[in-house]
């Protein structure tokens, strides 16, 4: 694993809210989906840190902000179309989280036959990595490796995953090691 | 059994869709060496500047030349993304690269590696 620069963190990190943007979404995909994905995704990271995720009353407030953008979207890390970069997050404690709106975004590759199908799940998961503080991983199998081919799943946390971003933030009192290996033994 | 190289696997699933215009055009420069001149070099060399394997140069414009630069930035990508380094555009350097990936640099890092074990003789 590896941090950013200075190794930024939350702090105090113990509640963090996210919303999504409402003028940046994509339609093909209920919202309803949408937000499940990214409760799901937020729940991953929440399993293993003693940082509890809560959607936001109003975009504007939230710790974490995320969006679909197309293009030159005024960070200056402009999106380029279908796949080469598919989104991209801060680091702590900017809370700001973009997708490429130009994905062909998928929530379940069974009904979603693009050959370019993007898993959000997975896309979430990673960025979410960033915006805790985690830069990319060396290690192939970890969620914050930094490329995901079209029609790949990778949303399963890694040991080197768990092990960055507990010396960041600590563990879960409720979060075992074992549990963690024998999920990923299941995977494999 | 040997099982395939997920990264290898990449290329076979995504050979024929429509990649990313810019990076699916690096197939070309598949086993290009140092030394080589090759149209469009200069790209591929962005692509490492982007992601934070080359500094930007201050002067003057990336040239097509796979020069000195190029080949330490490639042997650090690949040292980085756990690929086998050889310093060279091979085939599963080049899937690699034309993976679609986060726009996040993989430069500004503090890497840590596991503490290594110590044995005492007792």
């Amino acid at each position: 694993y590896a941090y950013f620069n200075g190794k930024p963190r939350w702090a105090p990190a113990k509640l963090l809210t996210y919303a999504i943007n409402p003028k940046h979404v994509i339609s093909y995909v209920s919202s309803s989906d949408i937000e499940t994905i990214f409760h799901r995704a937020f729940s991953r990271w929440s399993a293993v840190i003693p940082v509890n995720f809560t959607k936001a009353r109003d975009y504007s407030s939230a710790d974490i902000k995320i969006g679909f953008y197309k293009g030159d979207h005024g960070d200056g890390e402009p999106f380029d179309g279908v796949l080469g970069v598919l989104a991209h997050a801060f680091s702590p404690e900017n809370g700001r989280f973009h997708l490429d709106a130009e994905e062909s975004w998928a929530v379940d590759f069974e009904s979603d036959k693009s050959k370019v199908a993007v898993d959000l799940d997975s896309v979430a998961t990673h960025e979410i990595g960033h915006l805790l503080g985690l830069a990319h991983s060396s290690v192939k199998d970890a969620v914050m490796y930094p490329s995901l081919s079209p029609r790949t799943k990778k949303v399963d946390l890694q040991m080197d995953d768990v092990a960055g971003v507990q010396a960041l933030y600590g563990s879960n009192p409720n979060f075992k090691f074992s549990s963690l290996q024998s999920e990923n033994s299941y995977n494999h | 059994r040997i099982l395939p190289d997920p990264a290898v696997t990449v290329i076979t699933a995504t050979a024929n869709v429509s990649h990313n215009a810019t990076w699916h055009d690096f197939t070309k420069f598949l086993d290009a060496g140092k030394g080589s001149q090759v149209v469009g070099m200069s790209e591929l060399k962005k692509y490492f500047s982007r992601f934070g394997y080359l500094p930007v140069p201050e002067k003057t414009n990336f040239t097509d030349v796979f020069d000195k630069q190029l080949e330490s930035a490639l042997t650090l990508y690949q040292s980085r993304l756990s690929l086998p380094v050889t310093g060279k555009l091979d085939p599963e350097t080049i899937s690699a690269i034309t993976s679609p990936r986060c726009g996040v640099s993989d430069a500004p890092q503090q890497q840590h590696t596991p503490a290594k074990l110590h044995a005492t003789r007792r």
